[in-house]
């Protein structure tokens, strides 16, 4: 591919196809994993980038477009698949990483809302499951999971845009990345959920206000501080950093959260750009800036977590 | 002529309810906060509005528009290239 292919959207389409392109091209580094499927049976593909073979290594683990209008997201994870096999052995941080690490990535986890925005409403937020006893479409997914499921800051209603689903996990799409998750949790030691807007680099907890066992370790110079500074110093872009319940606001059952509570201690949860005057529409002219900036943090985070 | 975003920030609790209710009862977007259950006095709310609608509500509470073209953006986002090498 081009690398002008990185630099604008894409159809679900085009990104399965593109899922398997780099499969083909890259047999010995990537494996397509098929852990799942949407509530209107789309497959949910994770890559999984593995430099050396042998014994398994511990893993990161990266999810894009949980939220189907936040194009940049699987955006990004299309950027950070590209450049992760094209720097390898150029650039030193990604290649500190590969060396030590497993890399999973979900593209896409809301396939069916991601063709909902290219075909019918460009704001469509939830996942497009049917709620049995309502008209409603469409549970929010970062609602969904088993992490103070459905308290403050979710709505049990199915025409709510934050409604948390019929009970935890109940949408294919959060069961199938939570099982996944569950069966590799002894490998996995960092998280990733891409999200936009407004700029954040977010970590637990969200769906409390109390402070995770080590937040001060995440917030710390070496971790979502460091981030921060760095994006600021190579981009002058400000990004706000913080326990997700307390920088924004209460949102029980979240995927970092749940991730948390698994075990994988190092759960953040990134917003890329703009700060609104974009917000979901973010031109195509700004995905090179969103993505490198957010690449910057994400190795920041994994270097410092691969020294721990 | 196209969909807007605007950026309102409500100062009352009057602005609260108002914004509540458009953002609920007409075929509007909320950007930000995620749900209208968050909206509260001083907190800036994001809100997409398309064209029809657009013409078609007014509310009293100061607003400035963050994107006026954003059904062009759309287009642009969405636009099929066959130009595209791959």
């Amino acid at each position: 591919s081009s690398a002008s292919y990185y630099e604008k959207y894409h159809s679900l389409n085009d990104i399965y196809f593109w899922i398997n392109q780099t499969q083909q091209d890259n047999p010995n580094i990537v494996k397509v994993i098929l852990i799942g499927s949407s509530s209107e049976k789309r497959p949910l593909y994770v890559l999984k980038l593995s430099r050396n073979k042998g014994p398994e290594k511990k893993a990161m683990w990266i999810d894009c477009g949980i939220h189907a209008r936040e194009w940049i997201s699987p955006a990004f994870c299309l950027w950070f698949v590209r450049h992760s096999l094209s720097f390898y052995g150029q650039n030193q941080d990604i290649t500190h990483i590969l060396d030590n690490l497993d890399v999973y990535i979900l593209p896409v986890m809301n396939p069916d809302g991601y063709e909902y925005t290219w075909t019918t409403n460009r704001m469509w937020r939830k996942n497009r499951s049917v709620s049995k006893s309502d008209n409603c479409i469409g549970a929010d997914l970062n609602r969904n999971f088993d992490a103070n499921w459905c308290t403050e800051g979710a709505s049990d209603d199915p025409c709510s845009e934050i409604y948390c689903g019929a009970f935890p996990e109940s949408e294919p799409e959060s069961q199938s990345v939570a099982h996944f998750l569950r069966s590799h949790k002894d490998s996995v030691k960092l998280y990733f959920s891409i999200h936009s807007y407004s700029q954040m680099l977010l970590f637990p907890y969200s769906c409390t206000l109390d402070e995770a066992e080590n937040h001060n370790e995440l917030v710390s110079l070496d971790m979502a501080q460091e981030a921060a500074q760095k994006i600021r110093r190579y981009y002058r872009n400000i990004y706000k950093y913080g326990a997700g319940g307390k920088t924004i606001y209460l949102a029980p059952g979240g995927s970092d959260d749940w991730v948390y509570n698994l075990g994988i201690k190092y759960s953040f949860t990134f917003e890329l750009q703009d700060r609104g005057r974009y917000g979901f529409l973010l031109p195509p002219s700004h995905i090179t800036q969103a993505c490198n900036e957010a690449l910057t943090a994400l190795k920041t985070i994994a270097r410092k977590v691969i020294e721990k | 002529n196209s969909d807007q975003v605007l950026s309102i920030t409500p100062k009352t609790q009057e602005h609260v309810d108002i914004l509540k209710n458009v953002s609920t009862q007409y075929e509007t977007s909320l950007w930000q906060p995620d749900s209208p259950q968050y909206i509260q006095e001083e907190m800036e709310v994001h809100l997409y509005v398309p064209a029809r609608t657009l013409n078609t509500f007014s509310v009293h509470v100061c607003f400035r528009v963050l994107l006026a073209n954003a059904k062009e953006l759309i287009e642009m986002q969405t636009k099929n290239e066959t130009t595209d090498p791959r």
